[in-house]
Order: C-alpha cells, then sequence, then structure tokens
C-alpha cells in the first residue's frame, strides 16, 4: 500500500510487464481529443454526444446524421421548378439547363459536389462555365478571376499568375489567393 | 402457418415502404388493416409477429449482398415499430406494456440466436434495429411530437418519452456484454448512440441518469471483471479505448453527471484505470472557472468555489445499512463504543480477488467505506452551512475523529482504502475538495498516530502521487492538496525516510 | 479468467462491430434527383 507500489509504473524499463501503462499511468489524451472534435483550449463549446459516430475511431469514417428537425413548411412546396406535385428532378442535360441557370452559385457547388457521376452534376458544370468559373483538375476546386486584377502570363504562355476567387467546399465560401495557373490543369 | 402468414404480411409492408415515402396515405390504411384484421390484436399474436419480422429482417441481412443495402427489412421493421406506437388507440394494453413486450420478444430472440450460434452470432442486424429504432423516434418526437394533428394522441406521446428511453435502457441492462458477449461492441455502440446518450443525460429532472450509471456500471463491471494487471486480452483493450472516448465525450458535453455520480461510477472502476478514474474526478461543472493549482501562492481557503457544496445525485447513506445509525449516532454524539462498532463493521466475511496496484486481494469493504467517508463529507459540508466553518475545521470535530478513528484502529489496507475515498473527494474547487483537503494534511502532520505515523503518512503521499504521476488530467484537489504538503513548514517531506527509500520517488517529488 | 467460449464470442462481436455507416439515419424511399450519368474522372466521384 506505499510507495514501492509505484515502481512497476513509473520505472521505464518495467513497464508493461506489471501493468498496462496505457490504461495506469494512460495516455496523452490530446490526439484522443481532437479525434473526437474536442479543441485543447475550448472544451464544452461543442457538443459531440449529438454527432457520435461510434466509440472507436476506426469505425468513425463516416459522418452520422445528426438530429434535426424539418418544420412542415418546407415540405411539399408545390410546383417547385415547374415540377408539379413532384420533387424537381435532373435527369435530361438537354431539357433541363434551363432549371439549372436559375440556381445560385452556392448552389450549384452544392449539388456539384453532392451528386457525383450524374446528369445533375454535368449540368452544373456546364452551368459554372457559363458563368466564368474554371474546375481545377487537381485541386478539385472551382476558381475565377478576381475582378480586381489582370493576370500576368508566363513567358512560354503556359500559366499565368493572378489573384482568383476559389470557392472552398470545405469551408463553404468563397476566398481569394494569389495563385500560378496552369492552363492545362483547368476544365 | 401463423408465422408464414406473418412473414408475408411484413414483406408487404417492406415492398410498400420502398415503393412510397412514409407519410404515405397507403402507410396509414396499411397499418389500419394490420390492426383491423387482428394480426396484432392478441399479445400471442405481437409475439408472433415480432417474431416473424426479425426473423425475416436478420436473415435478408445474412442474405443480402454485402454491397447492397442489407438492413431494408430491418429499417422498415423499426419503421413499423414506430408506426405502431403512434398510429394504435391503446385500450387493453398501455403503450408502455405494449413496447416492452415487443422488446422483450426481440430480447429474446437475441439470446436464442446468440446460444445458438455462439462465435458464428452476427450482431449487426439487432444493433442496426434499434440504432434506426431511435433514429425514426428522434424524427417524430422532435419538438414535443409537434408532428402529431391529433392534440390527445400528442399529449400520450409527450408522457410516453420517459417509458420509451427508459424501455431501451432496460434492454441494454439486459443484453450487457457479461451476458451476451457476443454483442459488447454493438452494446457499447449503442449506450452511446447520438440518439440515445444525449437524450438520457439531458431527460428533464435527470430522468435518464440512474439508469445511465447501471449502463456504465454494466461497463465498468465487465471490464473490472476481466482486466489482469499485465494481461489484458486484446478485445477488452479495445473496450477500454471506446470507454475512454465515451466518457471523455460526456465530460465535454455533460461534465454535471460525473460530478453528480462521481461515488457509483468509482465504485465500479477497477482501480487500475488511474487516468479514467482522474478523468471522471476532474470533471468540473459548466462555467466553473478554476484557479490555476500550481499557482504556489494559491490558498485553497480563499478559493470562492469551497463555500459551496457539489450537488450529489446518488446518497451514499443508502450504503451504509448496518452502519448508517452508528455513523449518523457518532456524528451527533461521538462514543467509542460507537467508533468500535464502525472500525470492525467495515470488514468483509471473507477475501476477495482485487485488481489494485500494489495489491491482489481485498477483505475489507471498500464500497462501504467509500459510502462512509462520503457521507461523512456531505454531512460536514451540510454542517458547515448550519452553523460556521469552525465546526468542521476542527481535528475535534466528530467528523474528523470518525476518519481519524479509521486511520487508527485499521491496519495497513484499512488505512489505504480510507485515505483512498478521501481523495476521490479532493476534485473541483468545493466544500467537499475543501474539507476533505483540510482532513487529510491534518492527517499527514498530526503527532498523535504513535508508531503509526510513516505508515499513514507514506500511504497519503502513494495515494496522491499516483493521481499526479499520470498523464493528464489531474484532479485540482489532489494537485493542492500535494503543494501544500509540499509548501508546509518545517522539514521538507524528501527528508522522510519512506521517501528516501525509494529513490525513484524522491527524483519525481523533487521535481515536483 | 475469461472463459475461452467467452472471448471467442468476445473477439466475433469485435470482428462484426458495428461502424458509423451501420448507425446512420435509415431511408427507405428515396427520391432520387438525378439520374447517372458519365462525367469526367477529374470530377470528384464520392459524394
Amino acid at each position: 500500500y506505499g510507495l514501492k507500489a509505484l515502481l512497476p509504473l513509473i520505472r521505464r524499463e518495467d513497464q508493461s510487464t506489471e501493468y498496462d501503462p496505457s490504461m495506469t499511468l494512460g495516455i496523452d489524451l490530446t490526439p484522443v481529443l481532437h479525434s473526437l472534435g474536442i479543441p485543447s483550449n475550448q472544451q464544452g463549446r461543442h457538443r459531440v454526444l449529438e454527432t457520435f459516430q461510434s466509440p472507436w475511431v476506426e469505425t468513425s469514417r463516416s459522418e452520422v446524421e445528426p438530429r434535426f428537425f424539418v418544420p412542415e413548411s418546407f415540405k411539399k412546396i408545390p410546383n417547385v421548378l415547374q415540377a408539379g406535385n413532384r420533387s424537381p428532378v435532373f435527369n435530361s442535360v438537354q431539357q433541363d439547363l434551363a432549371k439549372i441557370s436559375l440556381f445560385q452559385d452556392e448552389t450549384l457547388f452544392y449539388l456539384f459536389y453532392k451528386h457525383p457521376g450524374s446528369v445533375v452534376q454535368e449540368l452544373t458544370y456546364l452551368e459554372l462555365r457559363k458563368r466564368n468559373w474554371r474546375y481545377h483538375k487537381t485541386l478539385k476546386v472551382w476558381l475565377t478571376k478576381d475582378p480586381m486584377m489582370e493576370p500576368v502570363v508566363a513567358p512560354g504562355g503556359a500559366s499565368e499568375r493572378g489573384s482568383y476567387v476559389f470557392f472552398d467546399p470545405q469551408r463553404w465560401e468563397k476566398c481569394q489567393r494569389d495563385f500560378v495557373l496552369f492552363y492545362n490543369a483547368i476544365m | 402457418t401463423d408465422q408464414e402468414k406473418m412473414s408475408l404480411v411484413f414483406t408487404e409492408w417492406v415492398k410498400l415502404l420502398q415503393r412510397v415515402p412514409d407519410d404515405d396515405i397507403s402507410v396509414v390504411v396499411f397499418i389500419r388493416q394490420m390492426i383491423e384484421k387482428g394480426v396484432l390484436s392478441s399479445t400471442e399474436g405481437m409475439v408472433k409477429f415480432t417474431n416473424a419480422a426479425l426473423e425475416l429482417s436478420v436473415s435478408s441481412f445474412k442474405e443480402s449482398d454485402p454491397t447492397s443495402d442489407v438492413f431494408i427489412a430491418t429499417d422498415a421493421f423499426s419503421k413499423l415499430i414506430v408506426k405502431l406506437l403512434i398510429l394504435q388507440e391503446f385500450t387493453d394494453m398501455t403503450r408502455a406494456d405494449y413496447f416492452k413486450l415487443m422488446i422483450s420478444v426481440i430480447t429474446m430472440v437475441i439470446s436464442e440466436d446468440h446460444g445458438r450460434m455462439r462465435e458464428g452470432f452476427n450482431e449487426r442486424p439487432y444493433f442496426r434495429l434499434i440504432s434506426s429504432l431511435l433514429c425514426e423516434w428522434e424524427c417524430v418526437s422532435g419538438h414535443n411530437f409537434i408532428k402529431m394533428g391529433d392534440q390527445q394522441c400528442r399529449s400520450e406521446l409527450v408522457e410516453f418519452n420517459f417509458d420509451f428511453y427508459n424501455i431501451i435502457a432496460s434492454f441494454l441492462h439486459s443484453t450487457q456484454p457479461i451476458a451476451f458477449p457476443g454483442f459488447s461492441f454493438a452494446w457499447i455502440t449503442l449506450i452511446s448512440h447520438r440518439m440515445f446518450l444525449p437524450k438520457m443525460l439531458r431527460l428533464p429532472e435527470k430522468a435518464g441518469w440512474a439508469k445511465l450509471v447501471l449502463l456504465f456500471t454494466d461497463l465498468l463491471k465487465f471490464m473490472a471483471q476481466y482486466t489482469k494487471k499485465n494481461d489484458v486480452p486484446d478485445a477488452v483493450s479495445v473496450v477500454y479505448k471506446g470507454a475512454l472516448r465515451i466518457f471523455l465525450a460526456v465530460a465535454n458535453d455533460a461534465p454535471g453527471f460525473l460530478v453528480e455520480n462521481h461515488y457509483e461510477l468509482l465504485n465500479n472502476l477497477p482501480h487500475v484505470y488511474m487516468q479514467l478514474r482522474n478523468i471522471i474526478l476532474s470533471a468540473i461543472p459548466k462555467n466553473l472557472v478554476v484557479p490555476n493549482p500550481y499557482d504556489p501562492n494559491l490558498v485553497i481557503d480563499d478559493v470562492i468555489g469551497c463555500h459551496d457544496a457539489p450537488t450529489v445525485f446518488y446518497d451514499p447513506v443508502q450504503d451504509l445499512h448496518a452502519l448508517k445509525k452508528p455513523v449518523d449516532n457518532y456524528l451527533r454524539i461521538p462514543s467509542t463504543s460507537l467508533q468500535r462498532a464502525i472500525t470492525t463493521g467495515i470488514f468483509k466475511p471473507e477475501y476477495q480477488k482485487d485488481n489494485g496496484i500494489g495489491y491482489d486481494t481485498v477483505s475489507v469493504d471498500t464500497k462501504l467505506i467509500n459510502a462512509i467517508v462520503f457521507h461523512v463529507g456531505i454531512e460536514a459540508a451540510l454542517e458547515k452551512h448550519k452553523t460556521t466553518a469552525t465546526a468542521i475545521f476542527n481535528t475535534k470535530s466528530s467528523y474528523y475523529t470518525l476518519l481519524a478513528s479509521l486511520l487508527n484502529d485499521g491496519n495497513s489496507e484499512v488505512r489505504f482504502h480510507v485515505v483512498q475515498a478521501i481523495a476521490n473527494q479532493l476534485r473541483y474547487p468545493n466544500a467537499h475538495t475543501h474539507w476533505f483537503n483540510y482532513v487529510l494534511k491534518n492527517f499527514f502532520f498530526a503527532e498523535d498516530w504513535g508508531s503509526n505515523k510513516a505508515e499513514i503518512q507514506e500511504i497519503i503521499v502513494r495515494t496522491l502521487l499516483e493521481r499526479i504521476v499520470t498523464n493528464k488530467p489531474h484532479c485540482w484537489g489532489a494537485v493542492v492538496t500535494f503543494a501544500d504538503l509540499l509548501k508546509a513548514p518545517g522539514a521538507s517531506i524528501t527528508t522522510f525516510q519512506f521517501i528516501k527509500d525509494v529513490p525513484e520517488v524522491e527524483l519525481i517529488i523533487k521535481h515536483l | 479468467t475469461m472463459p475461452s467460449e467467452m472471448a471467442s464470442q468476445l473477439e466475433s462481436s469485435l470482428l462484426n462491430c458495428p461502424d458509423s455507416l451501420d448507425a446512420d439515419t435509415p431511408s427507405l424511399h428515396q427520391d432520387v434527383l438525378s439520374m447517372p450519368h458519365p462525367t469526367s474522372i477529374f470530377f470528384p466521384n464520392e459524394t
């Protein structure tokens, strides 16, 4: 019951022979808290149990839908995009281009990222291009020229350096960046 | 056969839900017809149908292509259960009893499947059933069931809501890991489910807390049973990691739960889980600002929080049993006969195995000791509130002498467990932390232990040190108390023989 | 010591442990917004 009982815990060379140190002395919890979405300087600000995916990191590889409430007035809105009583659908690149032009930029970005390999992803691509956005093939983000600045074309003509507005799908906002743009990287 | 008929009805239900949205009129009509045609009108019918639906859901899961949607039937069943709870009129049976019956059948099916299949048991469809049931319930119960048009029905459901979660919690208690090891990982995922745990934590009037403590106790008991000191089976080690993350999440979202239930949780926590113990004891009520415990100028008496007693959800007096009268009588009017009754009443009838740091067996009733110590602390804080601080910050007060006599009359083992029980109350700044800090300091520097002085001092240093050498978090009260021992005037504790006898510890203390 | 049968059942439970996809909200009937269509290989292919 005295101090000698603590020796197997604190003697480095004896570790893991008598006790499992990850449970006794424990571990640095910073990465564990980080994996839970708890920033170390702001505990308690954000409730993590509401979006808890799984007790283990290994089984937490996808987001789970949290609790939310949809008021009745948000549902069954009649005749959205002239669809009558049904929900609107986008099944034809030819016929649905007019509908897609009614959406704001952010809605187009949402549809582009949300529905891979679909008609609507193609439609939003075409519409964004019409609005002078270009898709960067490696960064997988959309960008457009900053109207405030003229870019400088590099000798050789393969690229230009300038100021662009990017749409960041992680932070869900437009942001301005100086950037070297290679023409073969965009479409 | 009846079974076949039930299976057909359920199959039709699954097909229907894949074709129409669940608020379509045909869904309501289907349920109405089920009720009118008497599919579920008797208890027997309900049992048969639940059995059939669950069996179909599980076999559909097993037979589905793993890359496809394997839970179609299971999800349909969850939705059916919720529809039945909402759309029926409950005349012969209450809604709660109806739901209890369905859950009992589900429990029996799990039990039978688990027993029959052994290592071949697959927990996933059963997990999905309960998970989807929780999600569906969440969907209909939002904003106090505002989606219910019928006001009568709505108020019934608002009342039933607590029963819903209570019945799920009872189901989980019945299917705990010790009973159904093949369901363990699904079970741990369910008790921490985003549609269950936060709900239970925030039911009005803490209505979910007692059951939650029960479930956490089930988990801790399972871990305690199978944690060997150095030979933790890999799967148990994984269980521990999951438990750790769950407790950290609870400490973040609802520290009050850990604050008010620390006594019960620690009663079932294996001693070797030192970091987890610290996580539970380091919980601080939201919005409380805590002064830096490492500040060398900190004086605990001046810390404002120490005026207030912490809220206690479970009164430890319930665990005193035969010693309740002697303890309460002693606190009013101390006497040697009462003292003897208490100091001799804390032993178990026989040795038990235990998993401690430095010991393998226990012959004292540690739960009883924890209850006595905690109860005395609660009473002391109440006394301070009723009268004055000097009534309890006084080595002649009955509160102090009761604990001192436990040390004086006890052997090393008793002393150790009493000091551990006291250290478990050294938490965030509050009246209990404050008083037990006083008790431990006075125990350390008292001159009337005779030849037992060194042993008592060593046990106190060991107990505090083991809570500070771990990785963080460290309890505010433990750090402050240890600092008080180091700061005390007179000979430094590093000159004490029992510390010099252990050079590694001497080094740590010098560093601190 | 954990009985060997219990240990193997626990192991089996670990292997079958439900993940976040298993815990996600069910959606039986979903109106499909848009039919599949071949798009550029450079577009993101995960939602």
